[in-house]
């Protein structure tokens, strides 16, 4: 408390720079978690790959706009079951929870490995909780894949609606499409489904302001 | 709008810049590296009430001269931001998602005289 000084506003003894710095911190951290509508900051148990991180920010940036007023989430998948097969899995998001935001754009990242023989049939089913004996599936989208790398595969965002709130689950089947029947009948893997190339959901919402749309043509 | 010196007493922006290091939050923000908190102090004696803050026309620099001289202010007025500017966050939440938001408002840009 400085003895000689006055707070221009308040008139009041102004603060020693130190107590004002930290007031200051203290006010970033509540003026941060407001705008962000947090309570506290996450607690993070599972932090992607630093390598698989920066190769996903790395593809968005390549002419991605960011949605005006809305969010960009990437979400990197949790392998729950790779069954026996070449490149059938079971990929689990644990997507952030829903705001009032409408989805209007999602795209599922893989990178297929070079063992591709010739042209892979992928179909991509969302994954519902058991009903009766076998869990429910939707198709959602049916690609065809002739070249390994990567590839960012268009969803409807209409199907993508989490089952338990926050957890998406998307069950691949794909098998290699006759023509190179000699490879077709080695099971190799065709898909990175761990480690740096793990597969990740891109998704961009927007606010559910009703007549958004209109008010941003107005 | 001035930003404030030690000695201004009026209504000026006050600048910090906070590095998100000093917060220890640089694990879940991945950009920026920190922001612009700026905040608003200062008086705002009656002939600049109403002042937007930053260069005034003739017309408000009259218009303060008639307030100045008018015996009775008309009750307070406060400093308060009159420009702001939104802030593009890119984090990570609690399940290890990357999350690119825009929080609107957070930057403060110029004050003025309510």
């Amino acid at each position: 408390q400085g003895a000689e000084s006055v707070c221009p506003s308040c008139g009041g003894p102004t603060l020693e720079p130190q107590a004002e710095r930290a007031l200051v911190l203290e006010l970033a951290k509540q003026q941060i978690l407001e705008g962000l509508q947090l309570t506290s900051r996450p607690r993070i148990t599972h932090p992607p790959p630093q390598a698989a991180l920066t190769r996903a920010l790395r593809r968005l940036q390549q002419g991605s706009v960011a949605p005006e007023n809305g969010e960009e989430v990437i979400s990197f998948a949790t392998i729950t079951d790779s069954s026996t097969s070449t490149c059938s899995s079971m990929l689990t998001f644990h997507l952030p929870t829903p705001r009032s935001y409408h989805l209007y754009h999602a795209r599922l990242w893989l990178h297929v490995l070079p063992t591709l023989p010739g042209t892979l049939s992928l179909r991509i089913f969302r994954w519902g909780p058991r009903r009766k004996r076998r869990g429910s599936r939707v198709l959602l989208a049916e690609h065809q894949m002739t070249t390994p790398g990567w590839h960012a595969l268009t969803l409807p965002s209409s199907g993508l609606r989490a089952e338990e709130p926050g957890v998406l689950k998307l069950r691949l089947d794909c098998r290699p499409l006759e023509g190179n029947s000699t490879a077709a009948r080695q099971p190799r893997w065709l898909l990175d489904t761990t480690g740096e190339q793990r597969p990740f959901l891109e998704l961009k919402t927007r606010p559910n302001e009703p007549g958004a749309g209109r008010a941003r043509r107005r | 709008t001035p930003t404030c010196e030690p000695e201004t007493p009026l209504c000026c922006r006050r600048d910090h810049y906070v590095d998100f290091q000093d917060l220890g939050w640089r694990d879940w923000i991945l950009q920026p590296e920190g922001y612009q908190l700026n905040f608003c102090s200062g008086q705002c004696p009656p002939h600049l009430a109403g002042s937007p803050g930053i260069a005034a026309s003739f017309h408000s620099a009259v218009f303060s001269l008639l307030k100045a001289n008018n015996p009775w202010p008309l009750g307070t007025s406060c400093c308060v931001p009159t420009a702001r500017r939104p802030l593009s966050l890119l984090y990570l939440d609690r399940d290890g998602n990357v999350v690119k938001t825009d929080v609107p408002d957070m930057v403060v840009e110029a004050c003025g005289c309510s």
